[in-house]
């Protein structure tokens, strides 16, 4: 009959993108740490 | 029994694959205990300064978590204060996490970044003038004054009339 | 100049990688020392990209794992020491950034070779130690890669989109099938977030094709594992970290899932039914679809519907192989009942009996899955044209649609109790969002339902959207129509079926599906 799947560590009535905070496929916790982040040349 | 005829996890030969079914499964079974540890992506985090100069060990000889915490720089864009802390850290700490969270913060207090000039500007009033192309107006911009007479040298608030930005420049 | 044979060569590599090791852990904060390190290699013939190149890297990347160990720390903490290795991959993106490049040539020309270097290295080492290979180190490497490589100005959009697919073609390299001690980590590096996003956004869907023959790697492993409904703790593990995936892509990149969803059902085994779902319930982000369970909801008026689905599998791959294709055209278009076609289609379905045995089955799925799409596709193309010809027409069906017909109620009247599950289940697979394939192929389900000659028919028919209903959610929206369409309208006759009372618990599944159902 399959899993409740909301009860994989994933917010799936989340707005925001989960890839960004996707730790694993072995953790239900989020990543940790800096999430990608992209500094634009003109910053330098 | 309406369904496909039942598995036969046996010894057979996976389709494609060069190992059978038995030897996978030892493979699994032994890589199940050396998965990858949350550390193992990380990096570390030492923030290397440009011109690192020796302090006093009773100084904090590295950035305090706080600093990764978005919610921490959303803090500094409400008060003012903030403001000058956001620039600092935009113009000090190059190529950075907080870099990045401190040009969010200042483009969520209405900053915008002019790629010509390296400057952050903030319309002080509605633009007179505005096409598909630039706009046109009084602006607050941050600036470094440099005057090595002057007392008050160093980042300051400036008015700025008449300007044009075009937003080919916009970051 | 470099030594030739192996022990000088190795014991130069070493004293080159001491010397980076020094360089790298200098406080300063410009690259020069680095840059004029990596031209000083280029100088001394090692980065031409012959097979001086690949055993320089070779050595290098033996010589890192090689020091690759878990110290016992004070505080009884196991830490792992990954300094020789990120000492490695920061060499490898040095050498990729400031290596000079003849005119004209890619900046990123020694990657492809650095990384084949990198996929034979881990075969040999999976291969040789077995049990006792450890995959984190290469994952370690792996990451460093896409983190550094990550960081590339996103204005060369070639650069990164050449990273991404040489990365995704050396997982593929690596997939489970082929080093299967390496499988949770390659998961978890196909899924990682500096990697499958990027591959999926961006590049105008250039990245899409890789993931997908990814996901095909692991499915094509999980395969033989999941026949079984009952799962072991360990497969059941690999099995939740795929629904994690799945997830992800289904909540981020719907798209993706809904262009593929055609080769993943041919990997997906029957028994798998809530993982298919997910793949299933995908629809584009632009859509709303409206509440199956809405009274007199008019389905075929929805827009959507008219909207054939993109398909980016190849549908009629598996009927080319098995040259029917030719024959399945040919019928289409003439529609010949003398034609032996009709009559051979369901021994043209089944599998050799060498080949059956470890497929789990005697049928050729992906056979019967382009067969019925395929035919399908046809059908509509042709029953879409004619609408739009003569509108208001009450005339016949073309003559193809009539000919799909007459194949599907031949499979439904000749294959055995497995064989049309099968096809029953290949029908179901495309009760997806609101498209063209979904309302003929919930109009052809439900016909072949009141058109059956045998109860047993209409069991089954029940059985297959049943068992994909019962299981937990996400279920597919063309499904829940298909399936509030047969218990409602009373022309299907369905609650005076005998098998909707068989057994009280059976009675009350019912009960409960449709009162679910609203």
């Amino acid at each position: 009959l399959g899993i409740d799947l909301t009860t994989l560590g994933l917010n799936l009535n989340s707005s925001e993108n989960l890839h960004k905070t996707f730790a694993s496929p072995w953790s239900d916790e989020p990543a940790k740490g800096e999430p990608e982040f992209m500094i634009p040349e003109c910053y330098h | 029994d309406l369904g496909a005829i039942g598995d036969n996890i046996g010894g057979n030969a996976n389709s494609g694959g060069v190992h059978d079914l038995v030897y996978n499964t030892q493979m699994l079974e032994a890589a199940f205990y050396k998965l990858p540890q949350p550390k193992d992506s990380e990096r570390a985090k030492s923030y290397t300064p440009r011109h690192p100069a020796a302090t006093p060990p009773s100084y904090p000889q590295v950035q305090a978590p706080i600093v990764n915490n978005p919610a921490f720089w959303e803090r500094l864009g409400l008060d003012t204060l903030g403001t000058d802390t956001l620039f600092f850290a935009f113009y000090y700490q190059p190529n950075t996490y907080q870099q990045y969270l401190a040009a969010k913060e200042l483009k969520k207090q209405s900053w915008r970044y002019h790629r010509k000039y390296y400057t952050w500007f903030q319309r002080h009033e509605e633009p007179k003038i505005a096409t598909d192309d630039f706009e046109k107006g009084t602006y607050v911009y941050f600036d470094f004054h440099l005057a090595n007479d002057d007392p008050n040298q160093g980042w300051c608030q400036r008015i700025k009339a008449d300007f044009k930005f075009e937003y080919s420049f916009l970051e | 100049v470099m030594e030739p044979d192996a022990s000088s060569f190795q014991k130069q590599v070493s004293l080159l990688f001491a010397e980076w090791y020094r360089l790298s852990e200098l406080p300063s904060g410009t690259d020069t020392p680095c840059i004029r390190f990596v031209i000083q290699l280029h100088q001394n013939g090692l980065l031409r990209g012959d097979d001086i190149t690949e055993r320089f890297f070779r050595v290098l990347l033996e010589i890192s794992v090689s020091h690759f160990g878990e110290v016992m720390q004070s505080s009884q903490q196991v830490q792992s020491s990954f300094l020789a290795i990120d000492i490695y991959a920061k060499l490898v993106y040095s050498i990729l950034k400031h290596c000079p490049v003849d005119q004209g040539s890619s900046k990123l020309f020694l990657l492809p070779k650095i990384l084949a270097v990198t996929v034979r290295s881990i075969q040999k080492d999976a291969d040789e130690k077995k049990e006792d290979f450890n995959p984190r180190p290469y994952y370690r490497l792996f990451i460093n890669w896409l983190l550094d490589f990550g960081s590339l100005d996103p204005v060369h959009d070639g650069i990164n989109f050449q990273v991404l697919s040489a990365f995704a073609n050396a997982f593929h390299a690596l997939q489970p099938l082929k080093v299967p001690a390496f499988s949770f980590a390659w998961l978890e590096l196909v899924s990682h977030r500096t990697f499958m996003p990027k591959l999926l956004a961006g590049n105008s869907q250039k990245g899409w094709p890789f993931l997908h023959r990814l996901l095909v790697d692991l499915f094509q492993f999980m395969e033989p594992f999941l026949r079984n409904a009952e799962m072991g703790e360990l497969i059941r593990f690999l099995y939740q970290g795929t629904l994690r995936v799945l997830l992800v892509l289904l909540h981020d990149f719907p798209e993706f899932l809904c262009d593929f969803h055609f080769s993943f059902c041919d990997v997906i085994p029957p028994s798998c039914i809530q993982m298919r779902n997910i793949i299933l319930s995908a629809f584009p982000r632009n859509m709303r679809l409206p509440d199956p369970s809405t009274p007199n909801l008019k389905i075929d008026l929805l827009d959507e519907m008219s909207l054939a689905p993109r398909i980016l599998s190849e549908v009629d791959a598996a009927l080319k192989a098995k040259q029917m294709k030719a024959d399945v055209d040919e019928f289409l278009r003439t529609r010949q009942q003398s034609s032996p076609f009709l009559s051979d289609l369901k021994q043209r379905l089944l599998l050799p009996p060498s080949e059956a045995s470890h497929a789990g089955t005697c049928y050729n799925v992906p056979l019967i899955n382009s067969l019925v799409l395929y035919v399908g596709m046809q059908a509509i193309q042709l029953l879409q044209a004619r609408n739009r010809s003569q509108p208001q027409s009450v005339s016949s069906d073309p003559l193809a649609a009539k000919a799909a017909l007459d194949i599907f109620q031949t499979l439904i009247r000749d294959l055995d109790t497995e064989g049309r599950y099968l096809f029953l289940n290949a029908i179901a697979n495309q009760l997806r969002y609101p498209n063209t394939h979904t309302h003929y192929f919930s109009v052809i389900l439900l016909y072949l339902f009141s058109d059956a000659h045998q109860e047993i028919i209409q069991e089954q028919i029940t059985r297959v959207l049943l068992e994909r209903l019962i299981v937990n959610r996400p279920h597919p929206w063309g499904l829940l129509i298909t399936f509030i369409e047969l218990i409602k309208n009373p022309d299907y006759n369905f609650w005076n079926r005998t098998f909707t009372r068989c057994a009280p618990e059976i009675e009350n599944l019912f009960e409960t599906v449709s009162t679910s159902c609203g």
